[in-house]
């Protein structure tokens, strides 16, 4: 596919972005179906950052705004949101992005001229449009105005169909700066629109470049990626937020409990006492220890044990661990 | 895991976007190498947990036990490095925005 538009920008420059197939990167991320050009290009722009770690036009975040395309008195008007940029988002620098269709019919200058007799010379085909102008108005969300001209541009039509890019830094500047962030771009090639023009990939995007100021702060991510539970009210299996559909998740549920039954070391015919149990005060070390040996009890068979002092044994029936005699006496004697 | 070292240090964690629900408006990436820093900061601190002077004090006093109920110091990331992401806002317009901060690259005791 042609060369990827050279990024960071600089929007003064018509940017001569051809449009080309998105790569397999752009399939894959963006997932199937058409990919319209403001993504294939929104992923040049990660891709760049990823390959050379250059912020994106100098900033920290790069929005992108697609059109949506309304006919107003009889002219093609798209209608940009530009609602979602932050508070915190510093606007750096803003470009237009359209496409210029190749013109329908080859220009006179085009056209070798071969006179077919000598009385009847070249047929000079009216010259097709060689300027498209364009107007930006912005409006308040809920206004019924046309809104207020921002700008107005005359751009060159070239030869065959491209994608340009122009500056419109201080237009969507003024436009926030007054609370206006519906921003509508008038396009007049002078011909009359036939019909009404679809949608298509090819319709003109705004890519907006900021500088985040908020995006420091401790839990920024949370604030633009952490959203509401993704599975809408009511959904019959409702489940947290952000966790799959059990059935449908093929992450592996790790068990918590210990291998078989718990191993202990306590010593086989002491009365054991819950370790934090607080002594009475009447005992002292020496009744706990009468002679330097103690008797060794046959241990009470596991049943009677478990009868005889229910709650002063764990629930868990535990293994005794054995030892022998040398350890038992150096056991005891510490 | 088990057999890794007690002391504090970086710990291998990759992070999918879809074992956390995002990946509704995640485009790219899918998944990131994040980390995590776990381990010990016991008295004496070597040298590889890069522990500040505070740290050092802490877990000396500590140490000497003259007060009760000090903790030893956290381990905790110290280097960290950004990451681009890709995703949908509201309108379902594309945006990329640097996250600070989005994986480990070194830990140390604080």
């Amino acid at each position: 596919s042609h060369s990827a538009p050279s990024w960071p920008f600089s929007p003064t420059a018509a940017d001569n972005l051809q449009e080309s197939p998105p790569g397999d990167a752009a399939t894959a991320a963006l997932g199937p179906g058409p990919q319209d050009m403001v993504a294939v290009h929104m992923l040049r722009l990660y891709e760049k950052y990823n390959r050379r770690g250059a912020q994106p036009g100098g900033g920290n975040t790069v929005r992108s705004f697609r059109a949506r395309l309304e006919v107003v008195n009889q002219k093609a008007v798209y209608f940009f949101n530009l609602s979602s940029i932050q508070d915190s988002e510093m606007i750096l620098t803003a470009t237009f992005h359209f496409y210029s269709e190749p013109p329908r019919w080859p220009r006179a200058r085009d056209v070798p001229c071969k006179p077919r007799a000598k009385s009847t010379p070249c047929r000079m085909l009216p010259p097709g449009p060689t300027r498209l102008h364009v107007l930006f108005r912005s409006l308040a969300q809920n206004a019924a105005t046309q809104g207020l001209l921002r700008g107005a541009m005359a751009l060159a039509l070239p030869s065959r169909g491209l994608w340009q890019a122009k500056d419109i830094s201080t237009i969507v500047k003024a436009a926030r700066r007054n609370g206006e962030l519906l921003l509508t771009a008038q396009l007049d090639s002078g011909e009359r629109v036939p019909g009404v023009p679809k949608s298509t990939p090819r319709a003109p995007y705004i890519l907006v470049y900021a500088n985040d100021l908020g995006i420091s702060e401790p839990n920024s991510v949370a604030v633009t990626l952490q959203r509401y539970d993704p599975f809408p009210a009511g959904d019959p299996a409702p489940r947290a937020a952000g966790v799959r559909n059990s059935s449908a998740d093929p992450r592996v549920r790790r068990a918590a409990q210990a291998p078989g039954p718990l191993q202990d070391n306590e010593l086989p015919g002491l009365d054991e006492r819950p370790a934090r149990a607080p002594l009475a005060p009447h005992f002292h070390k020496q009744e706990l220890w009468p002679g330097p040996f103690r008797t060794l009890k046959p241990r009470p068979a596991r049943k009677e044990r478990r009868r005889k002092g229910q709650d002063s044994f764990p629930a868990i029936p535990s293994q005794v661990l054995d030892f022998d005699e040398k350890t038992m006496q150096k056991a005891r004697r510490r | 895991q088990w057999d890794e070292p007690r002391v504090c240090a970086r710990r291998y964690l990759k992070v999918d976007f879809a074992d956390i629900g995002w990946n509704e408006w995640v485009i790219s990436p899918k998944s990131f190498d994040a980390y995590y820093c776990a381990g010990a900061c016991e008295f004496p601190m070597p040298k590889i947990v890069r522990p500040s002077n505070h740290a050092t004090i802490q877990s000396i006093v500590r140490a000497v036990g003259i007060i009760p109920g000090i903790p030893e110091p956290c381990c905790v990331p110290d280097k960290m490095n950004s990451l681009g992401v890709l995703f949908l806002d509201e309108n379902r317009n594309v945006v990329l925005k640097v996250y600070p901060n989005m994986s480990v690259e070194t830990c140390a005791c604080r």
